[in-house]
């Protein structure tokens, strides 16, 4: 149907500058303090783990590299049925950390730990 | 600055699998036994945690150790009086019981200093290994030099984790005082040499596999 596309591309056109409150990776620097485990961990003192917000856009634009069920969803809310909700914002890569541990028995642990720091978001 | 979470303030059962991993570890949970670690072990362990990773904790990509678990066990010592004359001779037990099955041992090494300054001489150190059979001793020779003056002798093939009778590794720290005898140097006791097991752990992630039980193995 062009005439809602066309109305749409319009907003798809002002939403091309990506709002504020679009999908974006945010910082959340956070010590194992905060969370009550410095007793055991020894190192890092504090890591950043980053977190996903925001409205994923009713076009999905190609950087948030959405799988295609994202594209159809998205279209779905907006052209079908708008109790089928929009796709979520989430991360897309992840690095690991490397954490120091004292262990129960006294001794020592360096373990990588995979998927501890969000780095890219995505829309699915 | 928030006050720490008092553990008790963590979920009874936790869902997300790294509270349940650091749960498991957390002092007062079942287990916990000795007191932390402190001293060289910790130093040598801080020291090689900052070439591994940054300030952040993330792994420096230059820098990898091969692998993404290391674990240092520490001696447990049989008391008595070490020392005879210049000779000091301390029979060493690490305990190795109860890895966990998803980590695999790459390698092992005893990290020892085989020479020490003394006020009146230096103390030179060697390890025995004490076969669990009447087999001769085998004298360990270094296999690295790592840094800072600590030596690395590969303890490998004398290890297999998971067979019953190799869970324990038992030494011998030999040193001898070199030099003029005389002053406060016969007291001078070197710190227990620590084991390091290099370690792959082929769980990528931190689910427990009875958690997840029908969940493809990551």
């Amino acid at each position: 149907d062009t005439g809602t596309l066309a109305h749409d591309l319009s907003n798809y056109l002002r939403e091309q500058g990506g709002e504020k409150s679009d999908c974006s990776l945010h910082p959340f620097p956070v010590s194992f303090a905060q969370l009550g485990w410095d007793h055991w961990i020894i190192a890092p003192h504090r890591y950043d783990p980053h977190y996903c917000k925001g409205t994923c856009p009713h076009l999905l634009r190609y950087d948030y590299h959405p799988p295609n069920h994202a594209v159809v969803q998205s279209f779905v809310h907006q052209l079908v049925d708008a109790s089928v909700p929009r796709p979520s914002c989430v991360p897309y890569r992840y690095s690991p950390i490397s954490v120091l541990m004292i262990e129960p028995n006294g001794g020592i642990l360096y373990k990588e730990y995979e998927n501890m720091i969000a780095e890219s978001c995505t829309c699915r | 600055n928030q006050s720490p979470l008092p553990l008790g303030s963590l979920p009874a059962v936790p869902t997300l699998p790294l509270l349940q991993a650091l749960q498991m570890r957390a002092p007062g949970s079942p287990g916990w036994r000795v007191e932390p670690p402190s001293g060289q072990p910790l130093r040598y362990m801080l020291n090689l945690y900052r070439r591994a990773a940054d300030r952040e904790g993330r792994p420096r990509r230059s820098r990898s150790l091969g692998t993404n678990t290391i674990r240092l066990v520490q001696a447990s010592s049989h008391g008595g009086q070490p020392w005879a004359g210049r000779w000091y001779l301390q029979a060493l037990t690490y305990y190795l019981e109860g890895q966990p099955e998803a980590e695999h041992l790459l390698r092992a090494t005893v990290v020892y200093l085989p020479s020490l300054s003394l006020a009146h001489g230096r103390l030179l150190c060697a390890l025995e290994l004490v076969a669990a059979s009447e087999a001769p001793r085998v004298l360990l020779s270094p296999t690295a030099h790592p840094r800072h003056g600590w030596a690395e002798a590969d303890v490998t093939p004398y290890l297999v984790l998971g067979n019953s009778s190799m869970e324990i590794l038992a030494l011998r720290h030999v040193c001898v005082r070199a030099g003029r005898a005389g002053g406060h140097d016969a007291l001078v006791a070197p710190s227990h040499p620590f084991l390091l097991l290099y370690l792959n752990d082929t769980q990528a992630g931190l689910a427990p596999p009875a958690a997840e039980p029908h969940r493809h193995r990551r």
